[in-house]
C-alpha cells in the first residue's frame, strides 16, 4: 500500500508553521492551508531559506524540514 | 552578523550579572565556571567586564525555566528552542533563560551550557541572529567543538561595532598586572591593601564602581561585589602620570577629572579627551594655585568642591562659576578638620581621608557619622 503520507504531511505542516510563527514572525490567518506562491505561509518559508541559505523554493523540501528539526536559539531570526 | 532594531546596546563597560536559579543536570560549581567562562568570550574582545552578583537586581539575570515562565515567550519541552535572551536595557533587557527541559553538560554531548550561553550573551549585549553558518551567532545549535574557536570574525566585527575593542596591549597588561588582591602579591613594591597604615592619592565614584588610586596602581571595587581588581594606572591610561592628588566622576557627562600638579585631565571610559592636560587656572582658580588635595562632584547640587589645605573652593556647573573666595572647611563639613587627601560621594554620604583615617560625613544632618579605617571597602 502506499505509506499513508496524509498523516506525515500533516506534522510536517505544524511542524514549518509553528517554527515560522516562532521564529518570523508569521501568524497564521484563518484560511486553511493551500501552496500558493504569494500567500503569507509561502512568503515566509521563503525568507527562512534565504535566511538559512537554502534553495527558496517556497516549498516544503527535505532540506528545509531537515533544518527544522534541528535545536536552535529561542530568539527570532527576523525583528519582530 | 546583524544588531537588533534601533542598536540597543549598553551604555556602560560594567556590566553585573546573576544566577538566580541553577540546573540540577550540573553541579553549581560547574554552572558558575560556563557562564563566567561564556561572558568571558565577549569581555576578551571588548571593553565591557562582568561582575558576578549574588543578590539583588543585576543587568544580566541568568535563569533555568521550562515552558511558561513568565516572559511571553514559553520554552517547548526538550529540543526546538534550547534558551532565548533579551536585547540590552531595565527590567528584562539582557537577561537569558534557559530550557529545563534540555539536558545541560559541559561536555560536547548533550546541550553544552557554556556555548548556548556565549550566544544567548551575543544577544544580551546586543547582537541578533548571524547568517554566517560559522558564527557563534547563527540560530542553530551545532555540535561543540572545544578545540574550535568559538568566535568567529562575523560575531568579532558585530561585537566591536557596537562596544569597540579591548584595549588589546593594555589588556595583556592588565592581564599581566592584574592581581586580585594585593596581599597575595609577594612584591613589596605593591601596597598592601590591608595594612592599617593605607593611605590614597585620590578616590572617586566610576560608571558604578569606586577607584582607589595610589602611587601607580588602582583598586576598583564595585560596592556590591566583595573582591577588588588591582591594575596599574596605566593600564587604563597611559598617558597619566602616577601619584595623581585628585579625581572626581561627573555621572551626567560620563567624564572623570584626574588632577596632578597643576594639571587636569578628562577621561571618558578608557579615553583621555582630546585637548588635555589643561592647567588648573581654566577651571577659575587664581594663578596662585598649584595643586589641589581632593575633590568630589555633587550631582544634586550639580556643584564641584575642590579643597586646597583647610579650605575649599566650589564652582557651580549651573552658573558656570567658580567662587569668588575659599571657605574654612571644618564651617561647611564639621567635624572635617584640616588638610584631606580624598573624598568621594556614595549614596548620601561623604567619605573624607586624612592620612591613616576616613570619615563618613552625613551630607543632610551635616556631621561626621562614623570613622572609619582607610580599608574599610576592602575585603580585609
Amino acid at each position: 500500500f502506499p505509506a499513508n503520507t496524509r498523516q506525515t504531511e500533516e506534522e510536517d505542516m505544524q511542524l514549518i508553521q509553528k517554527y515560522l510563527e516562532n521564529y518570523y514572525g508569521f501568524k497564521k490567518d484563518g484560511e486553511s492551508f493551500v501552496w500558493k506562491s504569494n500567500n503569507a505561509m509561502t512568503q515566509k518559508l521563503k525568507e527562512m531559506q534565504e535566511f538559512f541559505g537554502l534553495e527558496v523554493t517556497g516549498k516544503l523540501d527535505s532540506g528545509t524540514l531537515d533544518l527544522v528539526q534541528k535545536h536552535r536559539c529561542g530568539f527570532p531570526d527576523v525583528a519582530g | 552578523f546583524s544588531t537588533f532594531a534601533g542598536e540597543p546596546k549598553w551604555t556602560k563597560q560594567v556590566l553585573t550579572y546573576r544566577i538566580v536559579n541553577y540546573t540540577p543536570d550540573l553541579r553549581p560549581a560547574d554552572v558558575n565556571a560556563a557562564i563566567k567562562k561564556a561572558l568571558s568570550v565577549w569581555s576578551n574582545v571588548t571593553p565591557l567586564r562582568f561582575i558576578k552578583k549574588d543578590r539583588g537586581d543585576a543587568d544580566i539575570m541568568i535563569s533555568f525555566a521550562a515552558r511558561g515562565h513568565n516572559d511571553f515567550t514559553p520554552f517547548d519541552g526538550p529540543g526546538g528552542s534550547l534558551a532565548h535572551a533579551f536585547a540590552p536595557g531595565k527590567d528584562l533587557g539582557g537577561d537569558a533563560h534557559f530550557d529545563e527541559d534540555e539536558t545541560w553538560t559541559k561536555s560536547p554531548e548533550g546541550t553544552n551550557l557554556f556555548y548556548v550561553a556565549a550566544h544567548e550573551f551575543g544577544h544580551s549585549l546586543g547582537l541578533f541572529h548571524s547568517k554566517d553558518p560559522n558564527a557563534l551567532m547563527y540560530p542553530v545549535y551545532r555540535k561543540f567543538d572545544p578545540s574550535v574557536l568559538l568566535l568567529h570574525q562575523d560575531d568579532i566585527t558585530g561585537i566591536q561595532y557596537l562596544y569597540g575593542s579591548s584595549p588589546s596591549t593594555n589588556n595583556d597588561q592588565r592581564e599581566s598586572t592584574e592581581i586580585k588582591d594585593p596581599t597575595e602579591s609577594k612584591d613589596p613594591a605593591l601596597p598592601n591593601s590591608c595594612s592599617s597604615s593605607l593611605t590614597f592619592d585620590a578616590v572617586t565614584t566610576f560608571r558604578g564602581e569606586i577607584m582607589f588610586f595610589k602611587d601607580k596602581h588602582i583598586w576598583r571595587k564595585h560596592p556590591a561585589v566583595r573582591t577588588t581588581d588591582f591594575e596599574l594606572i596605566s593600564s587604563f591610561w597611559p598617558q597619566l602620570p602616577p601619584g595623581v592628588d585628585a579625581a572626581y566622576e561627573i555621572p551626567q557627562k560620563d567624564e572623570m577629572v584626574i588632577f596632578k600638579g597643576n594639571e587636569f585631565w578628562i577621561v571618558r571610559g578608557d579615553a583621555i579627551l582630546p585637548g588635555y592636560p589643561q592647567k588648573l587656572y581654566t577651571l577659575g582658580f587664581s594663578k596662585d594655585v598649584t595643586k589641589i588635595d581632593a575633590a568630589f562632584h555633587n550631582g544634586i547640587e550639580e556643584k564641584t568642591y575642590y579643597f586646597i589645605a583647610d579650605k575649599f573652593w566650589s564652582y557651580d556647573e549651573r552658573s558656570r562659576s567658580m567662587d569668588r573666595k575659599s571657605s574654612l572647611i571644618r564651617d561647611t563639613f564639621p567635624g572635617i578638620n584640616g588638610k584631606i587627601d580624598a573624598v568621594f560621594q556614595h549614596e548620601n554620604f561623604l567619605y573624607f581621608f586624612m592620612g591613616r583615617k576616613q570619615f563618613e560625613f552625613d551630607s543632610d544632618k551635616k556631621r561626621v557619622t562614623r570613622f572609619l579605617k582607610t580599608n574599610f571597602w576592602f575585603p580585609c
